[in-house]
């Protein structure tokens, strides 16, 4: 049903390269393969998978400033067995600004993409806390969406302007456009405000909220330090077991 | 000493909003006057002293796209006694696109922001979680910096581009530009990885880092409920006491 993932909310630090990571590391122990694309400049996607975005040349802002690069000449494998990545750069920075001059400036991923794609069960695009061109190619080019919200105040009004640039692109660009789901994440277990946002979340969005909720827990912060994702270095703590379980109602969903 | 203050940091969700509104809050408490200037579309600090970002006509998006409306025009008071707020609107959202063919763009704000800033004690800008021209227009009219940071393993890797672009401004634009101080926030207290960060933190940039430490409480995060900041709603919360703290070393640095 979805091929194409984007990793997506305009709020910053919400779990967006988290879930991505985590997840692909869960479906990679099922035996799935896995395309990740990095589309923040800082790099955080590449850096949890165990390369260097600094290192990365050519990376993505390359596949997207220059029409001669192939995504093919960027991918590389990562740290997680079936996946693959194609790292983010600091040319990203420069995207914004350089191709907004050309017209079919919101395709130039999907057109690239195209070339590798199909070698892969799955795509996860991890994208940037903002809605620019970035985050535009990568939902123009997705069949559905994950959206990782933090049970706070901001995080409900920030995910409704979210779901209506979500149909803006949708209605201009790409009919395929789905929420594959919402994964509440760093849920903090018995504060009341969590507890409040997410029975909200739940009666506004009911169905696209995902059963498996993720936990706050200090262990999932340590990625960036083993740059593998939870299952791979904290292979039985209850987290990644809750990953293990987000992956399952994934895939149930498809 | 520092009278134009930017909180910037381009990682999302590390406390921007929280820290300028709470700050702003303890130092409106000591009798300072404050203008409150939020340069992020998805206006968190303007709800927070509240204000309705999409009920703000004009608003900054406004002040920054046309030359005929005054920074004046856009000034409201807010919930804070002592502080006014010059609110965002979506219409920011528009200002990277728009203004980045005028040969002046990254001075826009300093132009408009020339007129009032007199009549106050201190200007607190709010940057988005991003190096565009938002936040190149608030850190080349800033004279101090406040730079807010989580003790996560990804934090520090952040810093550090940080604060090359802050050199980068510097020597463009604003020779005036300082790192008025460091602040941890959300610090979680008993945990290695947070200790372990901040200890470097202190190592690498040890003068600049406030001994204040904000420490992690669901108090803090109650903030967009209540839409004021936290010595307003929980007057003697040990969170409050810490704002308060941080105020009086923020005035002593003065
Ligand atoms: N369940 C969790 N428990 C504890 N910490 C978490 C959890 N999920 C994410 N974090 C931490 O929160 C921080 C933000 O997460 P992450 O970088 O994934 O967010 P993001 O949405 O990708 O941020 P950005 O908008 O900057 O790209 C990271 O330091 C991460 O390790
Ligand atoms: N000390 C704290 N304890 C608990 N929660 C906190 C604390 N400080 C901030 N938060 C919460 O963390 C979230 C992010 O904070 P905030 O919005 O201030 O970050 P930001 O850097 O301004 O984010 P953005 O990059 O999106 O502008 C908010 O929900 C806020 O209430
Ligand atoms: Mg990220
Ligand atoms: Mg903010």
């Amino acid at each position: 049903k979805h091929h194409v993932i984007s990793f997506a909310n305009q709020k910053g630090g919400v779990g967006k390269t988290t879930t991505c990571v985590n997840l692909a590391g869960a479906l990679s122990e099922k035996g799935k393969t896995i395309l990740l694309v990095d589309m923040d400049y800082q790099g955080n996607l590449t850096l949890g998978v165990g390369l260097d975005p600094g290192d990365s040349r050519p990376g993505m802002g390359d596949v997207l400033l220059y029409p001669e690069v192939s995504f093919r000449e960027v991918i590389h494998p990562s740290v997680i067995p079936n996946a693959d990545i194609a790292p983010a750069n600091l040319d990203l920075s420069k995207v914004d600004i350089n191709i907004d001059k050309r017209p079919e400036r919101h395709g130039i991923l999907h057109d690239k993409l195209h070339e590798v794609k199909d070698n892969y069960d799955y795509v996860f695009i991890d994208c940037p806390p903002a809605f620019n061109l970035l985050t535009v190619n990568s939902l123009s080019t997705s069949d559905g969406i994950i959206i990782p919200i933090q049970c706070y105040p901001y995080s409900l009004a920030g995910l409704n302007t979210l779901l209506e640039i979500i149909d803006d692109i949708r209605y201009a660009y790409n009919f395929d456009l789905e929420i594959a789901g919402i994964v509440p994440t760093a849920y903090e277990t018995n504060t009341r405000i969590a507890a409040d946002v997410l029975s909200e979340l739940h009666e506004r969005y009911g169905g696209k909220v995902y059963d498996t909720i993720i936990r706050k827990s200090v262990k999932v912060a340590e990625g960036p330090l083993h740059r593998k994702p939870m299952v791979m270095y904290a292979r039985s703590h209850p987290v990644s077991q809750a990953y293990r379980e987000l992956a399952e109602e994934f895939l149930r969903r498809e």
